[in-house]
């Protein structure tokens, strides 16, 4: 999965999924790549989120929503994505999954449970991209 | 003669507060694209197009995931990847403007490689949030996308061949008949099924998918 977030010059935010699923999934079944929310989630006055992991646990705790939320509530992005992936693993200890959350700022950061994540950002203070890794 | 109205104390107090919050955000005033992964081509993608190319976030969004779609990212993303039980591969795309809060996204779309575009097509030419399956499919090949295409690749057929000589394990099946090998598959006795929890303390613990999910396959 991708899950990507963007910041334009207008201070416009916007953020997307692209993903073909998990392997021998049950034919029909669909994770959270296209659940606003789940995998991404974008509001210009606060931020946004981008997900990735197990879409069938992710999905059912919003994540990203969550990540937005808090972020509106004043959490800084690193905060906000530590609360929402624990929020999960305090019901699944051993799900799979990660965020990252980034605020009008061009704040960013991410969290992960059971694996190590590695997101990728580019600004204008960058000469190219930056992989960052998060350790769970 | 009448008294002058003055603006409420409140009112300036607060004001120097709301003009640092605007400036702060204004300042900005420079481009960032953030996405899942290193997928770095895919996060140049959107960089063109977001700076150079002066796009929208939207259209930034768009350009980043199609690049990853184009180069099948960890297999994870696009056509080509991630089969299910039948062989098949199917898409999902969300896009989200989070200046009109709309959005647009398909689900298990079959037979259009394009998944990134048609979430954007749902999201500008429908009062739709969420199309799916091969009504999807109809709607973006229905709006220009090319197709209908054949979404597997011999790599994705090579790992459904041994996953089935590996009498299809592992699988996301639970509480069924047969669940160590191929199926067919059926419903155990009612009261038999194992919903995985365990309850410790006052929280309720429940496994998730964590023997099959991994960096090659996830959502």
């Amino acid at each position: 999965t991708i899950s990507m977030a963007v910041i334009d010059k207008m201070g416009h935010i916007a953020a997307g999924t692209s993903t073909n699923g998990a392997t021998f999934k049950v034919p029909g079944r669909v994770g959270d790549g296209p659940i606003a929310g789940s995998s991404a989630y974008a509001d210009d006055e606060v931020g946004a989120c981008g997900a990735t992991g197990d879409g069938d646990i992710m999905m059912r705790f919003l994540p990203c929503y969550q990540v937005v939320e808090s972020m509106r509530r004043g959490m800084e992005p690193k905060q906000a994505a530590a609360d929402a992936v624990s929020r999960i693993a305090r019901k699944y200890p051993d799900f799979v999954g990660a965020v990252f959350a980034i605020n009008t700022k061009g704040e960013h950061a991410g969290a992960c449970h059971n694996w190590t994540f590695q997101y990728s950002v580019r600004n204008a203070n960058m000469d190219d991209v930056e992989v960052f890794t998060v350790e769970p | 003669m009448a008294p002058k109205k003055r603006p409420p104390l409140l009112l300036l107090l607060l004001l120097p507060l709301s003009l640092l919050s605007i400036t702060v955000d204004a300042a900005l005033g420079q481009a960032v694209v953030v996405s899942t992964w290193a997928f770095r081509e895919a996060t140049r993608a959107a960089w063109r197009a977001v700076d150079g190319g002066g796009s929208s976030a939207v259209d930034a969004v768009v350009a980043g995931c199609s690049a990853c779609e184009e180069l099948r990212c960890d297999g994870t993303v696009g056509p080509g990847g991630s089969p299910d039980e039948n062989g098949e591969t199917t898409l999902d795309a969300l896009i989200m403007d989070g200046t009109t809060m709309e959005v647009g996204a398909v689900a298990g779309m079959r037979y259009v490689k394009d998944g990134i575009k048609a979430a954007k097509l749902v999201m500008d030419y429908t009062k739709h949030t969420l199309l799916v399956g091969e009504k999807a499919s109809l709607f973006a090949i229905s709006m220009g996308l090319p197709g209908p295409t054949n979404l597997s690749s011999p790599e994705s057929i090579e790992k459904w061949n041994n996953w089935k000589e590996n009498n299809c394990q592992p699988n996301f099946r639970k509480n069924v008949i047969n669940g160590n090998s191929c199926g067919p598959y059926h419903p155990e006795f009612e009261n038999s099924c194992d919903h995985g929890e365990e309850r410790g303390s006052n929280i309720l613990r429940v496994k998730s998918n964590s023997d099959v999910i991994g960096r090659h396959n996830h959502d």
